[in-house]
């Protein structure tokens, strides 16, 4: 489709026709619409350098340099719609690929993404994370949430005072054990949209640029971090190929006052989902309590 | 008998910040997962006890926990099958049930034995999972709280095309109205 777009009666998701990313979210009820671009990088994790011998590994994250690698320059897609569900099927590689649905009645995009078997034939250790980019005015922050216990504002350190490029790093990786919200620092009058990632499991995550959001979804390393495992961070998964992770970021756009009563209900359905269990025929006739 | 101890143990254990941040050897991992799973699947047997009590049967219950990668041998080689959601939370929930099958053409009735429309199946593409079967059955379902819903699955003809009644774009869908919980 020259346009290619998903939709359901609260938002409306558009697609780079060419690159195949993500390209805007609209929350239809609101009048809301932000570009949004979405990607799968990956950090070359360090072995150690002239400015310290300490490798990137299970207690620290720590690239070799401050730009990840793109898994790719576009990706190829799959555009369904049925009845129920309209997806967006991105294949980055043959190590990452991910789906993008919108169901009937759903208020958020869902992302289902696969990563692995991490390809390390070029004695590369890769960290792989999820980008969001928009153009919103952060100012270099952005918010966690624990379950809904505490939303806590971070701030990407900024290194050395007055350097306005702050670099991926240990110090820079907040761990997101639920929703991570990407919203304008009040005062910022003009902006009253906050954009939230929903996380199925706890993941790094950090802001290193204004409106950026980034997760760690799967790391493998080829050196040990000298921390006292004497290993490298390095699963080898079911087959011994590596391990394949797949997961979901739940994405909400929506008014900064109107995003907690969004995003709070759905994570607690992300973390106690219903229980599916089958039975042949009709099955056991259950009377509801 | 099931027993919800052996989880409640595993997630216990798992409390070590080494499981929590992964900072431990490989072998400690697999052993972690490896009590996670079996506190799982004791869990499963206290979960299918409760509802052949409700149900006053002893019909085997069956938990799919391959569905993320599209594996579940028994809606792929039954043609007649129940599915029964048990919803944890304390509100309404609609729950998008996706599960692997052979065939193209499928009825799926609700818990007040209507027929439930739309009812979509997709051919899976080739990244889509791990499993075997070519298609997947896609309804939307739903639980009260705290409860459960039953939902009847029947294989009509296994060679005609699915029956999916497109979704104009933009067009609202307007959910089934279900009795609240």
């Amino acid at each position: 489709e020259p346009e290619p777009q998903i939709e359901n009666e609260h938002l409306r998701v558009r697609f780079d026709p060419i690159m195949g990313h993500l390209l805007e979210i609209q929350n239809l009820a609101k009048g809301i619409s932000l570009p949004v671009f979405q990607s799968f990088y990956w950090y070359n994790a360090s072995a150690g350098d002239g400015l310290s011998p300490q490798a990137s590994g299970a207690y620290i994250f720590r690239p070799d340099a401050a730009t990840p690698v793109p898994v790719a320059k576009r990706a190829a897609t799959h555009l369904l719609k049925t009845a129920l569900v309209q997806e967006v099927q991105q294949n980055f590689s043959q190590w990452c690929s991910q789906v993008l649905r919108l169901r009937p009645g759903q208020p958020y995009l869902e992302l289902e993404w696969t990563v692995g078997p991490i390809p390390v034939g070029d004695g590369l250790g890769k960290e792989v994370i999820s980008r969001f980019e928009t153009p919103l005015r952060t100012a270099g922050r952005f918010y966690t949430d624990s379950n809904g216990r505490q939303v806590l504002q971070r701030r990407a350190h900024l290194g050395t005072p007055g350097a306005g490029q702050s670099t991926p790093g240990a110090g820079q990786s907040t761990p997101e054990p639920r929703p991570t919200l990407l919203t304008p620092v009040p005062p910022v009058q003009d902006q009253k949209v906050q954009l939230t990632v929903l996380t199925d499991r706890s993941q790094g995550g950090s802001s290193l640029q204004d409106g950026s959001l980034e997760l760690m979804v799967h790391r493998r390393l080829l050196h040990d971090d000298n921390r006292g495992l004497a290993e490298a961070l390095d699963e080898p998964g079911a087959d011994g190929r590596g391990l394949v992770v797949r997961g979901r970021h739940l994405v909400l756009l929506d008014t900064v006052e109107a995003s907690p009563e969004q995003h709070r209900p759905r994570a607690q359905e992300m973390v106690t989902p219903p229980t599916v269990v089958l039975a042949p025929g009709t099955g056991p006739h259950l009377r509801q309590p | 008998p099931g027993d919800s101890s052996v989880l409640r143990e595993a997630v216990a254990v798992a409390q070590h910040h080494d499981a929590v941040a992964g900072t431990e050897r490989q072998h400690v991992a697999d052993d972690y997962a490896r009590q996670l799973a079996k506190g799982w699947d004791s869990c499963q047997v206290l979960v299918a006890n409760a509802l052949s009590l409700l149900g006053g049967t002893k019909e085997p219950l069956v938990f799919c926990n391959g569905l993320n990668i599209s594996v579940c041998p028994l809606s792929e080689t039954t043609p007649h099958f129940t599915v029964i959601l048990y919803n944890p939370l304390a509100w309404d929930v609609s729950w998008p049930v996706r599960l692997p099958v052979r065939a193209t053409s499928y009825a799926v009735t609700d818990p007040q034995g209507r027929p439930v429309v739309p009812v979509s199946g997709v051919t899976r593409r080739l990244w889509g999972g791990a499993g075997g079967a070519p298609g997947e059955l896609l309804f939307q379902a739903w639980a009260p709280p705290l409860g459960f819903s039953t939902f009847e699955v029947k294989q009509l003809s296994p060679g005609s095309t699915w029956d999916t009644p497109g979704w104009p774009s933009g067009t609202p869908w307007d959910p089934p109205r279900w009795p609240s919980g």
